[in-house]
């Protein structure tokens, strides 16, 4: 017998299912960890996180940023009483295979629009199995950031387009996301040489150079826009990321926060690696079920293969303004510290989308954001109708670890308090 | 050994893309299909990133296969014939 998950000591006194669904001609297995609302799980909504990469888990969002427990240096479970589960139900799904403890024993996508069918059978299943997070008409969002910024758009357009499907889905929330390309890097620039915020990390020279380049750089990614090609596409993105992305990489910052160094590790934050340790023990494999016996945190094989299909640079924003268009509620927020997903990309991206309402959003004013939780003002809001763009202030690339008051507030007042903040 | 070419490439790296992708090309209609800026991209690719020009793959292969244990004893395995060859395992 598989043990209960529970006596693991994260966050014991509410329901917690782990598990597997299995694509089975494909063989193709997605690890999943769900933990009930602390509050009331008859009646509070369901919220799936995604994490990006492409090719990372969803359990560095549990384990790291919004999920109840983090993992301190003797790898014992530490409470996070900021928790998203503080009134809601959250599911962590380890896509697309092979990331985390999913796996396939043949081969894995390597594009976003695959990864979409997946995931929508994926809570067909859950639902089928789980009415009561459900039938009661309980509200159901999908939030994630980073590369979800590809991922999101089109997998809830995968579930609109099933309308016989057996759950609601009711609105969206996309962090720090990669959404737009062909708006979003013309940001770097600026947020790297004192125009975002915080003081310049470059020297003027190498933020002559990625000016320079830009030109050339926005040219290949209208051609991957146009063309949707891997032969457009690929180059797109190696010539960008090198142009765009290299220079800030190369000071040794942390690409998630420009006011740190990058210390230690794939992903700057030494503290991930205890996540590592902590989900290889046995005993913590054996009580969720893993039958993955090495877990890492990314996947390094999955981000090449998405980029090396063209999928970094594809226009999937478009899926936006098809949800934005069928009146689906969509927070995009972002962390201002971040320098890879970051804030000014995603605010010009937000302000140029196409949609039914795209001239009155362009033109409303930026307003102050109150944090309920903290009652301190803590960023900045857009918002007209159902679309809302939210500067956090003081957030890197995973706002619930940096400000995880100000994040719990964020995503309680917008899926309890009518999508507007 | 030439610094610009470190890992010797011998052929055109848009033929040696197309095999990395797994894809036949036909040179002649894909040089009418991109545009120059592209082209060129490419070819500056070849000697400015040879490394990720070898690295070029997008099939991902289970990266750990001997750590693969499945486990059968699951409190419930759930299925539904509107999604075939779809089932959810659940602890």
């Amino acid at each position: 017998k598989i043990k209960d998950p529970k006596i693991l000591g994260i966050d014991p006194n509410v329901t917690q299912y782990t598990g597997y669904l299995d694509v089975e001609d494909e063989d193709k297995h997605f690890f999943f960890w769900t933990f009930e609302s602390r509050n009331d799980p008859a009646k509070d909504p369901v919220i799936l996180w995604l994490n990006g990469g492409p090719g990372c888990s969803s359990l560095t969002g549990l384990f790291f940023e919004l999920g109840p427990s983090s993992i301190g240096p003797d790898l014992k479970p530490i409470g996070n009483p900021y928790s998203w589960n503080s009134n809601a139900t959250v599911i962590f799904l380890d896509q697309p295979v092979n990331v985390g403890f999913s796996y396939s024993g043949s081969s894995g996508v390597s594009n976003t629009v695959a990864a979409g069918k997946d995931v929508y059978n994926f809570l067909e299943l859950f639902f089928d199995q789980f009415p009561e997070y459900v039938n009661k008409g309980q509200d159901f969002h999908i939030a994630g950031e980073s590369y979800a910024g590809h991922y999101i758009p089109v997998f809830a357009s995968e579930i609109l387009s099933h309308k016989d499907r057996n759950f609601n889905l009711t609105s969206v929330l996309i962090g720090n996301g990669l959404t737009d390309p062909l708006t979003q890097y013309n940001y770097y620039e600026p947020m790297a040489c004192g125009e975002g915020g915080e003081p310049s990390v470059l020297p003027s020279e190498e933020c002559s150079a990625m000016e320079d380049s830009l030109e050339r750089c926005l040219g290949l990614i209208e051609s991957c826009y146009d063309s949707q090609s891997v032969w457009s596409c690929v180059p797109a993105t190696i010539y960008c990321n090198n142009a765009q992305l290299a220079p800030y990489q190369r000071t040794g910052r942390n690409v998630y926060d420009i006011r740190k160094d990058c210390e230690g590790g794939n992903l700057c934050y030494p503290t991930l690696q205890d996540i590592d340790d902590y989900l290889n023990q046995d005993y913590v494999k054996e009580a969720v079920g893993a039958e993955v016996d090495h877990y890492e945190s990314c996947n390094f094989d999955i981000n090449r293969n998405f980029l090396f299909a063209g999928d970094w640079m594809k226009p999937y924003h478009t899926a936006v303004t098809d949800l934005l268009n069928q009146d689906l509620p969509i927070l995009v927020y972002a962390g201002d510290k971040d320098f890879i997903c970051n804030w000014l990309g995603n605010k010009a991206w937000t302000d140029v989308l196409p949609w039914k309402y795209d001239e009155e959003f362009a033109s409303q004013k930026v307003r102050n954001w109150t944090a309920s939780i903290t009652d301190e003002v803590a960023g900045e809001v857009k918002s007209y109708k159902h679309f809302t763009y939210l500067r956090v202030f003081n957030g890197g690339h995973m706002v619930p670890f940096d400000v995880p008051e100000n994040a719990l507030s964020m995503v309680n007042e917008w899926i309890h308090g009518g999508f507007s903040l | 050994i030439s610094l610009q070419r470190p890992l010797g490439l011998d052929k055109d790296v848009l033929l040696q893309a197309a095999e990395k992708f797994g894809l036949d090309l036909d040179l002649d209609h894909l040089l009418k299909e991109l545009d120059s800026n592209v082209l060129d991209a490419w070819a500056q690719i070849e000697h400015l990133y040879p490394n990720q020009v070898m690295s070029l793959e997008t099939s991902t292969k289970p990266k750990f296969p001997e750590a693969i244990k499945t486990k059968k004893d699951w409190d419930f395995v759930v299925k539904n014939d509107a999604i075939e060859n779809y089932q959810l395992r659940v602890n």
